[in-house]
């Protein structure tokens, strides 16, 4: 799975994901990917969030949306981003990984998993990295 | 307001051998669509054209590359959604498309549905001028010798997908 979030110049926010799906899946299987609020949701009040993983769990939470949620009640993107993933963890026995954007341009990558490659730019500075703690 | 873009390419396992090959890719992804942002560019130009370069960079499991179904064969989804107007687009189990994001993207501006799946979504690619490429144009070595392997290991479809991250 791959995806992006951004916020423009003129504060709009966008989210999109993209899947192969799972490896040696079901004939007809589709994952979150392509479901409003699992595999991604972008609000302009609220931000924007594309996520990656156990699809089959990350649909059970709606972790997208759940993650828009938590930053609705006031938390950061950093910690609306780990909320939603240890909630997914700890019902649903599920691991992934997501990257949040809010309006103001703070941005999170974390992931629950074992590793997740990802990259951000930001004032003419790239982020990256791929294990836990990059 | 300073533009930003974020990027992934996968929670799942990447081997050590591949591993830069991902992290090049998301960066070079991250980087020319912060350059559209740059340049002035909306948020949803920016998130297609990193997540369609990530599709067809093979390192990548969406587009080329793309994971296969126990019959060997490509199904992909996708999803684009706008912020500022909740307009949203996605397809599911397309085969025969380089770049499924695009098609969803056009799903969200050319009608009134959420989702177009399958056959229907093929439909609707071949009407707005999406050429078709052949399944075999989007199968890597890589993803078939996963998928090899996988069906050697577990030849039950249920089991072996069990603990496997999309």
């Amino acid at each position: 799975t791959v995806g992006a979030v951004a916020v423009d110049t003129e504060g709009n926010i966008a989210c999109a994901t993209s899947t192969g799906g799972m490896l040696n899946k079901m004939v007809g299987r589709v994952g979150d990917t392509p479901c409003i609020g699992s595999g991604g949701y972008a609000d302009n009040n609220i931000g924007a969030v594309s996520t990656t993983g156990h699809g089959e769990t990350i649909m059970k939470v709606t972790l997208a949306r759940l993650i828009l949620f938590n930053m609705e009640k006031g938390q950061s993107v950093e910690a609306a981003s780990d909320s939603g993933l240890a909630l997914m963890k700890s019902r649903v026995d599920g691991l992934g990984g997501v990257i949040t954007v809010d309006p103001q341009g703070h941005w999170a990558a974390r992931f629950s998993s074992l590793q997740m490659a990802w990259a951000a730019a930001q004032s003419d500075t790239l982020h990256y990295g791929l294990y836990t703690g990059e | 307001m300073l533009p930003v873009v974020v990027v992934h390419g996968g929670a799942g396992f990447v081997p050590r051998q591949r591993s830069e090959l991902s992290v090049s890719g998301v960066c070079s992804a991250a980087g020319s669509a912060y350059g559209i942002l740059k340049g002035g560019g909306s948020s949803m130009d920016a998130v297609v054209n990193a997540v369609t370069l990530l599709e067809n960079n093979p390192a990548f499991n969406a587009g080329i590359g793309s994971v296969l179904n126990v019959r060997g064969d490509i199904e992909m989804d996708a999803l684009v959604m706008d912020g500022k107007t909740l307009a949203s687009g996605a397809v599911s189990a397309v085969r025969n498309i380089a770049n499924p994001t695009q098609l969803a993207r056009l799903v969200m501006e050319k009608t009134s549905h959420a989702c177009l799946t399958a056959e229907g979504a093929s439909q609707f690619a071949r009407a707005m001028g999406i050429p078709e490429v052949p399944v075999e144009s989007l199968i890597t070595d890589y993803s078939r010798m996963r998928w090899q392997k996988n069906l050697a290991a577990d030849a039950n479809p249920v089991e072996c997908q069990m603990g496997k991250m999309g």
